[in-house]
Parts: C-alpha cells; structure tokens; sequence
C-alpha cells in the first residue's frame, strides 16, 4: 500500500478541507510552533483506527473535532480519508486503489469506510493488518517513542517487536 | 542470542547491530534476552565507537535517539511498513548524526514512505518532497506544498 | 487566584502571566489551586494567541516547552539564583520561538548566570560566550573556549 | 554568588584537568553527540552537594568517576572544584572568594571542601542554602525536566515552587 494522498476536514485544527500529496522517499513537514504538523501525523494515525485518545492528546474522541478557536465556531464532524495505491496487494482487497476513511461527529456516533462503503471497525483492522498497518507501533514514532523503544520494560519490549512478528 | 529468540528477533538483532554500526560509525549493539528470569524479555546491549560498554542510561541525549533509530530501522528492515511517521525524532542529533540518520533512512525508502516532521535544515535537505504547515490568527491549520528549492532557500539551507 | 496561595506563589503568577504573553506574543496563562480538595496542588492554564483555551496536553511540543521556560523563568524572578544550567531546553522551538527564549533570559541575566547546552543556532548566536565540547578517540572530553565570532562561523551562522 | 571557574578532574568522560571560565550574562556550550556537554553541567551540580545519583544518570556514586575507554585506563578519583565570586555575600561566608569542592574516591569515601578545608556535608547544604544554590531544583534544567515542570502532579508542583519560596 502506497499512501498517495490524505484529505482532512474538522479534524482538530485543520477546520477547512485539506488535502496532501504524499510522493515516495522522504517528505518533510516543516511549519512553526503549533501550527498542526502533530495534527497531521495524527490525522493519519485516526484514520487507520487507532481507537487510543490518548495517543492522539484527547482524552475522549470529542476532542478531536475541530473545537473552535477565538473567531471561529467549533465544528460538528472530523473526517480523514486516506487515498492508497493498492496495486502491490498489500491490502488485502481486490481493488488496485483504495479509499480508507473514518468520520466521528460530536454525539459520538463514527464511522469507517472503505472505497465509500462503511464497514465495522474490525473489517477496517482486518484490512489494514494484511499491510503491516493496524495497530502497529512503528508506523508513528514521536519524540516520546524514541526514548520509549529504549526505556520500555524488558517484558514490553518482547512483546513490542514479537508483535512485529 | 538465546535461542528463545525468535527468527524475528535474531533477524531484527542482526539488522540492529548493522544500523548501529553504520549511525555511529563505529560500535557495535545488539539484543539479548533480559537477565531477569522471571521477566522474559529483551535488553539493548549498546557501544558507541571508542568507548566502554555502559547501560543505556550512561548514553547521551543523541547517542539514545540515535541507538532507538537504530532498533526502529531494523524492525522496518524486518517488517516493513507502507509508510512510517517521525515527530521530530532528530531533535536531539547534532548536524552529522542528521546526515547519518536521513542516509539509513534512504536505504529503507525501497519499502516505506517516510514523512519526517521536522525543524531540521539537515533532514529538510534530504527530504524528495516538503510540506510548509501553518496556522492562521483564526486558530486553523492549512498546508502549502512548497517545491524543493524554494523551501530550501526559505530554511536558510 | 486564591488566597490559599502564598505572596510567592501570586508573585510567581504575576510573573508567569507577563513572561507568557512576552514568550508567546499574545495568549494568557497563570497558575490555579487545583480542582481537586483532597490534593492541594497547583494547576497551570495557558492559552496561546488566537486559541481557546485547553489543556496543557493538547498544546504542541513547542507550546509545552514554551510554558514551561515561562514559568520557570518566572520562578527565578521571583526567587533569582545565581546560575542556571539549562541543557537542550530549546530543541523543540522554532527560529522565531527561539529569538523570544533568548531575549526572555537576557531579561535576567543581570541576576543569573546562564550555561545554556545547545545545538541550535540562534542560541548560540545570542550568547556572550561560547565553549566547543569534544571527545578524542579515548573517550575523553576535552573543553576549547571559543572566540564567538570564529564560533559563529563554525556553526555556520 | 557569581561562577568564575569550574576545574574537573576524573568526573565521568573529563578524565583530564578541565579549567573552564565562566562570563556574566549567557554561556553556551556546544559540540557533537555524546562528547561531554551535559556531563559538564552535571560536574556543577555535583559539586553543589546533589546526593542522588540517578540526578547524575548514574546508579551509584562510583560510576561518577571515569571509568575507562577502549584504550585508556580507568581513575581512581573524581573532583571538581567551583570558584565563586562572593562579594555579594550571597553566601553566608566571610570570605570574597569561596572555593567548593568535592572528591569522591573508588572505595566510596567523599569529601566536601570549602577554601581547601574539609566540612561536613551538613555545613556544605547550609552554605549553599544561603545563595539559593542548595538542592534548588531550578538550577539545572534538562530536557525531560521542561515537560516535568508542566507534568508534575499538581501536589508536587506547589511543593516545587513553595521551595522555591
Ligand atoms: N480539537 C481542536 N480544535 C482546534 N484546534 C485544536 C484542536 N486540537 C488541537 N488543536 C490545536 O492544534 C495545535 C496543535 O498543533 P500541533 O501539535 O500539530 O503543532 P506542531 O506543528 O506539531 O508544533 P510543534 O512544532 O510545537 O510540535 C494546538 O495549538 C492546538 O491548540
Ligand atoms: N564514568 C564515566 N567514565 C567515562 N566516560 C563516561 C562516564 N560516564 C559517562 N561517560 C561518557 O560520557 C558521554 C556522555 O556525554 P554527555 O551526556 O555529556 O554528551 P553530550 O555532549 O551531552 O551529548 P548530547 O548532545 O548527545 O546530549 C557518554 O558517551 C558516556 O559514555
Ligand atoms: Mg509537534
Ligand atoms: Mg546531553
């Protein structure tokens, strides 16, 4: 699964629609304090399910959704799709591009979707398992995590790598 | 290694001791089952060039950013991933272990995208792409994708 | 604030509030008595320009950084001591953050002396003195005092 | 009290005599990964009576002496001596210019040195107490530390500061 391109509306920060282009190799994100880079890493993050606020800086989903500011008015929905070149069949799935997408609204209701088509939070795991992406704690590292890899507990750390297994 | 090991992790300790090698330019690292008995599990085993074998703890800032970049490389080499983000995981190297870090990232590029944020001019030069994020005096976040070399002369690189 | 609070604390308040907005060019902070009756405490509230207020877990890594040297400068106004080492604080600000950090701290130097460890390079470009740290291939660290202006071009500044 | 010079010996990586001067106003201290930086502010703390290893990255007192490289023996002994301007009397002493120092030898024995004579840790605090410089957990600032003074429980944040007080 290649990521080609990421569209984001009310999550957190990002109140206007927002879409990016990933290229292959290295993209840097680059901005000043603030500004949403975090928000972004974590955008992508909320979209291939991570059901943990916590490694998202919420402490329950509502926070998630762009929450207004001092001359602007909160939002009633955050949504991330993520565009993925499937052509390598990671995903295992029978279409060569795959739309990955997730909606929460401020009642709590949420939403997975693939290509359009909701499915169950499990259909969305078992998806992204066969490319090496749920719950993998890899895929996002943050200044924390560095020291994290090294820090955790003998045990954790088995289970962290056999997890890679 | 114990042989409690798994293929995994044997392959993983392998690839961790050749990271390491190649980010410190020099040492060398590895796995080993944790003494503790009653605690499976995995302790980092580290030895930066020139220097005596410690604990972790001795290391310093950059050298255990460096020495977790290292195990995080060689989990990617093992399992990859599509993709990979790091939150400014360079924020403590200085100007050469960046050099060193962006070029084992680039070994792995065949296998994962990488979206690196960063403050750094050193991973900035590396980057194929950029992205400038910012925010408005209404508290909204926007994107500006900005070509290569105008991003370079904006970082002061 | 409340009266539970000693004249240090309000003073240390006082002084948080107006390093805050010097730091952040705008927002609002101060410091609070804890939500919670059982645990006397003191909770930290801090609103960055143009945002609503949250918690301190949602600000950014930089924003964290940012409110922490706010209030730790605010207590060496209020209680100066005579040095402060301060190791690596910076590396999660950004250019401009960093020019308002530098300033905040020549604001007390005239009753506190600053060892700032650094990479980063506006850092160094406000310093009055300079030493370059480095380490032979014997493991030991030797001390050069460095010019500033030959160290500035070192540092490529 | 005002820092003039700090002279290292045997600590940690500076297994060579180390003089160096300090300037009024901000000094700042650079160079490569790992080559003694941050071991360079722990010296001053050191010297300054810290009792707790673990402040040092260090599970006992002997492993604050230089240990030995590839190529180089281990020391027997660390000190590190601290000039200080004292004109401003901020230390209770009634002296002009205070010299505090501390040894610590591989069998455990310490010693704590004022002018050259011997003291008591006690009287050594006490000293320190005076300028603000005892166990002042606002001297020395690293990296974690900036997010500790945010993260602390809020209990432990009004002890801090009430130290301070
Ligand atoms: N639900 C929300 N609604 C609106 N704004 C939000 C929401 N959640 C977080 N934010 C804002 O988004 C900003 C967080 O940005 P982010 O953490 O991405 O910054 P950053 O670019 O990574 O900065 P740094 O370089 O300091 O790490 C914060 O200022 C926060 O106030
Ligand atoms: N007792 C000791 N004897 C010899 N060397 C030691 C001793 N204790 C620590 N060291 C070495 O000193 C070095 C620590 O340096 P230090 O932490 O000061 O680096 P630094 O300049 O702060 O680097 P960074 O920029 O990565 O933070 C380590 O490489 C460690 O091996
Ligand atoms: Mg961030
Ligand atoms: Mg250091």
């Amino acid at each position: 699964a290649v990521l080609r391109t990421a569209t984001i509306v009310g999550f957190k920060s990002f109140m206007n629609k927002t879409t990016i282009e990933f290229a292959p190799g290295i993209t840097a994100i680059i901005g000043p304090n603030g500004s949403g880079k975090s928000v972004l890493g974590e955008s992508i993050r909320w979209v291939l399910a991570e059901t943990n606020p916590r490694h998202l800086r919420a402490k329950k989903s509502e926070e998630l959704i762009f929450g207004g500011s001092e001359t602007r008015r909160s939002l009633g929905m955050a949504e991330v799709v993520l565009h993925v070149d499937n052509s390598s069949q990671r995903l295992p799935i029978d279409f060569t591009e795959v739309e990955i997408g997730r909606r929460i609204y401020r009642d709590g209701a949420s939403e997975y979707l693939v290509n359009g088509a909701r499915v169950r939070l499990r259909d969305m795991e078992e998806l992204l398992a066969g490319a090496n992406l749920a719950d993998n704690p890899f895929t996002f590292i943050g200044q924390g995590l560095v020291d994290q890899v090294l820090a955790l507990r003998p045990s954790d750390r088995r289970l962290v790598i056999e997890e890679a297994a | 290694i114990a042989e409690q090991f798994s293929t995994t992790l044997q392959a993983v300790d392998h690839e961790f001791g050749i990271f390491f090698q190649r980010l410190f330019n020099g040492g060398e690292a590895r796995l080993r089952t944790s003494v503790d008995p009653e605690e499976a599990g995995i302790d980092i085993v580290a030895r930066p060039p020139g220097k005596r074998i410690g604990s972790l703890t001795q290391l310093s800032g950059g050298e255990r950013a460096l020495t977790a970049v290292a195990l995080l490389l060689a989990i990617l080499r093992v399992r990859p991933a599509p993709f990979c983000v790091l939150d400014e995981v360079d924020a403590a190297l200085d100007e050469r272990n960046v050099g060193r870090f962006t070029e084992a990232l680039r070994e792995l590029t065949d296998r994962t995208q990488f979206i690196v944020i960063t403050h750094n001019r050193g991973t900035i030069e590396a980057a194929d792409t950029m992205y400038g994020v910012s925010m408005d005096e209404g508290g909204v976040s926007k994107v500006i994708s900005m070509k290569l070399s105008e991003a370079r002369r904006a970082a002061g690189a």
